[in-house]
């Protein structure tokens, strides 16, 4: 059985998974050999349903942004349409011969061909969304990267101010993916990142405003500031660019259908 | 097998309808 990478991947395949797996078996140990029932009707149902899933997938390649999405959805959106296809010849010659071994086959490769299809298209739209993540690390990447020309007070306040939000923002996202994810260890990883950050957060504000005050009224000590700042920008960092190896990770994982 | 035939194409709409659904909500 094929393993699915995120909670929302596995509510959607995990069904069909399951019952192609279990038509296969039947399948492949001759013991469908009697008559197949008349399928048009449900066939046709899919091939509708997948001709919307045609129509709106190439509608959102033609408004995306995201160049990546737009590469790998035409694919897997194919691969879908003839699966369909096949199900529909399958289901016509059924209606000539109802033992036909070739429309069993053609039942079984087109309903695997839904499987990978649907499970491609989930896959780039998982990825698309892990890109985004991505870029809220690297958002806050470059914040951390400039704190060194922070010197007065007034920019220490407008520097929170901006980090702030993104901060946020980013710890959420990780947060909300670290919640999907099937892989528990990790699962586990992204949760220890997000707690070092949210731990660091308060303490990096804490040294920025000692070495802003310390430069502003010349006290000493101004060194021990500046490698306390640096410190914990450099812990910030190295969490932040842990989350994105991690996120990384799992886009591709447990990608074993065949 | 009739069932199982069936049951599957039932769920193949569902996983599909679930697809588009994903698409069509995923914010920009």
């Amino acid at each position: 059985m094929p393993t699915f990478h995120t909670k929302t991947i596995e509510t959607i395949l995990e069904p069909v998974a399951q019952q192609v797996s279990k038509l296969v078996i039947l399948h492949e140990e001759g013991e469908d050999g009697n008559a197949m029932p008349d399928l048009t009707r449900p066939v046709n149902v899919v091939k509708k349903a997948v001709d919307n899933l045609v129509k709106v997938g190439y509608e959102t390649v033609s408004c995306s942004e995201d160049n990546l999405l737009k590469h790998d959805m035409p694919p897997a959106l194919s691969r879908v349409e003839e699966a369909s296809m096949l199900l529909v010849n399958a289901a016509s010659m059924l209606l000539d011969d109802s033992r036909s071994a070739p429309a069993r086959k053609k039942l079984i490769d087109g309903s695997r061909g839904i499987l990978h299809g649907t499970s491609a298209l989930l896959l780039a739209f998982d990825e698309s969304e892990v890109r985004k993540i991505i870029r809220k690390c690297k958002t806050v990447l470059e914040y951390l990267e400039i704190t060194e020309v922070i010197s007065t007070l007034e920019d220490l306040v407008k520097y929170i101010e901006t980090l702030s939000p993104n901060l946020t923002s980013m710890i959420k996202s990780v947060e909300s993916r670290e919640r999907e994810l099937m892989h528990q260890a990790h699962r586990e990883m992204l949760l220890r990142s997000v707690d070092d950050i949210r731990n660091y957060t308060n303490l990096f504000v804490n040294t920025l405003k000692i070495f802003v005050t310390a430069k502003v009224e010349g006290q000493f000590g101004i060194e021990n500031a500046q490698h306390n700042r640096d410190y914990v920008v450099k812990k910030m960092t190295s969490e932040i660019n842990e989350i994105i190896r991690v996120l990384r990770l799992t886009s591709h994982d447990d990608d074993d259908w065949d | 097998l009739r069932v199982g035939w069936e049951q599957l194409l039932t769920s193949v709409k569902r996983a599909i309808n679930e697809v588009e659904n994903q698409i069509l909500t995923r914010d920009s």
